[in-house]
């Protein structure tokens, strides 16, 4: 249709149609070409691998389309309002980051427009400072207890460096300060050089 | 508190319990979920030494003691809701593996899925009080995803009404379920049935593999660990060999197919029946998925907001790692993949335990939509968190290299899921042969509906690559 499907890259639903158009068009040709193979007499089970790369897509984008659909979806169960505004930003950064990713699918489908891309990209880069501010609350949110987490990076009280320094001192290595194997054969070693 | 934490707390623009709640479902579910936790947390007897200081047998005893104590702690406690146990053994598991894993996830859920009504009340008792270990034993090291390839045999006898299992070439043998090599006494095993001469197609039958008192080998078993994997270090991944064991008429599970004494086979009303359990544990991944990429993602955002390197101005103390564009470039779509995993999780769940419980009522209707998007979830979501993973270790740096980081165990044991309960790419190609099919059902006028109803109006679009 030369038109693109996507009105405005703020839409979440159009959004969510972009990605239903383009799985439904990954089905299709996939379908189409396994069938025409099958059309020109090649066996199914031929045919099907000589398709196969285009399947894996197709399902690719119909997995892609469900997981935008249910965030959206999502969405509108949350009353909080600055709970629904920072999960609209990351439903809305997820969205437009797979479009990103597979831009060649969605212009391929005129889904979207070369100066439409270019918009996504630098919503993107918008995105990114809005979430800027709340990512640590936002993983903060999942609620992992350190010993879950089982990190010294990634704790909640983000004493670090310290707690490194005891964990590495723990190493079953450090258990001496000379290990054996000096003795054993640096030493000698050394006597005979 | 670390400052910059503080500030960054202070500063958000929501409130994360709210979005804690959300993610638990409701404020009663993250309440019980602590309380849960607590008890692990309070309690000395889960304490041990950092596995990463451990040989692999010491890890491997150690996790078998935590298991031990945990099954001893939940009956204590009370715990018996399917998730409160699962939150249970979150918290003592953190990234390591549990060798009794297969015994309560597979190897039970095939017990009551897959038994006939006398066969449960025998075996699930002795399950359910670990009499009977059991693992899943479907995999050969030459077989995987394609189950028809599996090349483990069951052939009866009727003069003794009798199994005689066997692992007819190298190829045969069971290679990977968890818990096989040392843990387990039973085994749930996939084989080709065959009775009367003919090949029935695969069958699930529960097989002693060890001594329920000694637990030394049964004759004619050869069961073992299959040595050190990129993971899983604490879990005995192991293998079996069958050398014509015999195993009792009424050890093939017979809720859906039946052999009669005679060797008679009763075809079962589907087969996708014996799915029902691949099924299961498919959705949960999407679930694995979720959780695996938000704990990279909370390690790697934390300690970008802690670490300060570089500079953006010259001269001015170096900034915060997070202040960077390209560090928010790789992290955030990570944190918004990792929120959308979460709700798809939540989804498959529901969704499954939805439709099984129409198939328990004989309706199977949405099984092949359930089995495809299972499938297809399962792999989209394992490539999409094992890369990010990946990408949240990168982005901390070399200390993200170091097993204190976490990070790398979070993904030697994530990273399986990509190939094990389905290889990803063969995932792809079951969800594709639904598609297809849905596809030529919509061209030759059916309507569709579920996540595919969109394949309706395209028979009639002419969709086609537009010219730039």
């Amino acid at each position: 249709s030369g038109r693109s499907v996507v009105t405005d890259i703020n839409d979440l639903d159009s959004l969510v149609e972009a990605y239903k158009q383009r799985a439904a068009w990954s089905v299709a040709s996939a379908s189409r070409s396994f069938a025409a193979d099958m059309k020109r007499g090649k066996r199914k089970e031929d045919a099907w691998n000589k398709n196969s790369v285009d399947l894996v897509r197709a399902s690719e984008a119909h997995c892609h389309y469900v997981v935008v659909r249910l965030f959206t979806s999502k969405l509108s169960e949350i009353l909080d309002v600055a709970a629904h505004r920072i999960l609209s930003s990351l439903c809305l950064l997820y969205a437009l980051h797979g479009i990103s990713r597979n831009a060649g699918d969605f212009l391929q489908v005129g889904l979207l427009s070369a100066s439409q891309i270019e918009q996504v990209q630098q919503r993107i880069k918008d995105l990114l400072a809005v979430i800027r501010p709340n990512a640590v609350a936002l993983v903060d949110a999942f609620d992992y207890t350190d010993s879950q987490l089982g990190s010294v990076l990634g704790r909640y009280d983000g004493n670090v460096y310290d707690n490194m320094f005891e964990w590495a001192k723990k190493s079953p290595l450090n258990k001496t300060q000379v290990h054996e194997s000096f003795h054993k054969y640096l030493k000698p070693l050394q006597s005979k050089l | 508190m670390n400052p910059d934490l503080s500030r960054e707390r202070a500063t958000a623009s929501f409130n994360p319990e709210t979005i804690t709640h959300i993610l638990d479902g409701s404020p009663e579910r993250t309440r019980r979920r602590r309380e849960i936790e607590r008890l692990v947390n309070d309690d000395p007897s889960f304490q041990h030494e950092d596995p990463n200081f451990l040989s692999r047998s010491e890890r491997y005893e150690v996790a078998i003691k935590k298991s031990a104590v945990m099954v001893q702690k939940m009956r204590e406690h009370g715990i018996s809701d399917p998730e409160e146990i699962y939150w249970f053994k979150r918290n003592c598991l953190g990234s390591q593996t549990d060798p009794l894993g297969l015994h309560y996830s597979m190897f039970t859920d095939m017990l009551n899925k897959q038994c006939s009504d006398s066969q449960r009340q025998k075996w699930l008792p002795l399950a359910r009080n670990l009499q009977a270990i059991g693992t899943y034993a479907q995999t050969e090291m030459g077989h995987g995803t394609h189950l028809r390839g599996l090349e483990t045999t069951a052939t009866y006898d009727p003069s003794t009404q009798e199994f005689i299992l066997n692992s007819p070439t190298v190829s045969s043998i069971k290679w990977w379920p968890g818990g096989l090599g040392k843990t387990s006494n039973h085994a749930v095993v996939l084989a080709q049935l065959y009775t009367q001469g003919e090949c029935k197609g695969l069958q699930a039958f529960i097989v002693p593999i060890r001594h329920m008192g000694t637990h030394e080998p049964l004759p004619g078993v050869v069961v073992g660990d299959i040595g050190p994997k990129f993971g899983f270090d604490e879990t005995d991944n192991g293998f079996l060999k069958f050398d014509k064991v015999r195993i009792p008429r009424e050890n093939m599970l017979m809720k859906y197919a039946q052999v009669e004494p005679d060797g008679t086979y009763v075809k079962p009303v589907s087969d996708k029946l014996t799915y029902g359990t691949m099924v299961f544990i498919r959705s949960m991944i999407v679930g694995d998925s979720a959780r695996s990429l938000s704990r990279a993602c909370t390690i790697a955002v934390r300690y970008s907001a802690v670490r300060h390197q570089s500079e953006i101005r010259a001269g001015e103390p170096e900034p915060q790692i997070l202040d960077f564009q390209t560090q928010q470039y790789k992290l955030f779509p990570l944190l918004a993949t990792a929120y959308a995993f979460q709700f798809v999780g939540s989804y498959m769940s529901q969704t499954y335990h939805r439709i099984t419980g129409d198939i328990q009522q004989g309706n199977l209707n949405e099984l092949p939509e359930l089995h495809a998007l299972s499938a297809g979830l399962k792999a989209f979501t394992t490539w999409a968190a094992n890369t990010g993973i990946e990408e949240c270790r990168m982005a901390c740096g070399g200390h993200g290299y170091s097993r204190c980081s976490g990070i790398p165990d979070i993904y030697v044991t994530f990273t399986p899921a990509c190939t094990y309960e389905g290889e990803n790419t063969v995932m792809m190609l079951q969800t594709a042969r639904f598609l297809v099919k849905s596809y030529t059902a919509a061209v030759s006028g059916e309507r569709l509906s579920g996540m595919v109803s969109y394949l309706n109006n395209v028979s009639s679009q002419r969709l086609q690559p537009q010219p730039l």
